[in-house]
């Protein structure tokens, strides 16, 4: 563990937090993409699925079940509790078109050809491509509410401080595992977009609502 | 080879 990673970690999950309170306190989905939510509890469902067989660490299984719990907390939220607020007619990404490319790649490009490293390899593309839904979403509406711009600034940081782990893991461990690092490269870049609006936004007129250029 | 990926990151 480095300090890189461990912010990471911490971004993450104050990325999931700031999601769950937002919709909580609001008791509203809106400019929520249920979408993205749902590629992401495939992602840490595929995953995580070494919970129970392959012990890390405390922190390790912690984080794992903590992560699970507030992915799925999110999905009941939006598709139960809120529902009549879940905005269909903006959530409209295809999301086969991440689904089926992913799959294909993690069986194609891999580290072993075993159900377990194919299915990890699958939640490490689909992870990388799992924000456009809700990307496109707030494109789509042309603003995201404040509170909604902080929860990608923190998701989308929490993969950047990956890949500085992975670098100081390269010089300091020798240790680097590509299709991760490709994948959370292709992950990062798709918020660069969103991050130059983020940061720039005290300067620009309507600070309170971000709103992206479609 | 039969690699064990371990893998240590979340």
């Amino acid at each position: 563990m480095n300090v890189f990673r461990l912010a990471g970690d911490i971004s993450h999950l104050l990325a999931i937090i700031i999601l769950l309170l937002k919709i909580w306190t609001s008791r509203s989905c809106a400019g929520i993409s249920g979408k993205s939510q749902v590629m992401f509890a495939i992602t840490y469902t595929a995953r995580y699925l070494d919970l129970f067989t392959n012990f890390i660490s405390l922190y390790n299984s912690t984080m794992k079940i903590i992560f699970l719990g507030a992915a799925y907390a999110t999905l009941y939220l939006i598709y139960v509790r809120f529902k009549a607020t879940y905005d269909h007619n903006h959530d409209t990404f295809r999301v086969e078109f991440l689904l089926i490319p992913t799959v294909i790649l993690s069986v194609l490009i891999n580290h072993d050809f075993s159900p377990l490293e194919i299915l990890w390899t699958f939640s490490i593309y689909l992870e990388s491509v799992a924000i456009l839904p809700q990307l496109f979403m707030v494109s789509k509406t042309g603003e995201a509410e404040s509170i909604t711009s902080h929860y990608l600034f923190a998701l989308g940081s929490y993969r950047a401080l990956y890949i500085i782990n992975w670098v100081y893991r390269y010089y300091a461990e020798g240790f680097y595992d590509l299709i991760a690092i490709v994948a959370g490269v292709v992950q990062t870049v798709l918020y660069c977009d969103f991050f130059y609006l983020y940061i720039t936004k005290g300067s620009r007129a309507n600070a309170t609502e971000m709103s992206i250029e479609a | 080879c039969h690699r064990l990926t371990q893998h240590d990151e979340l």
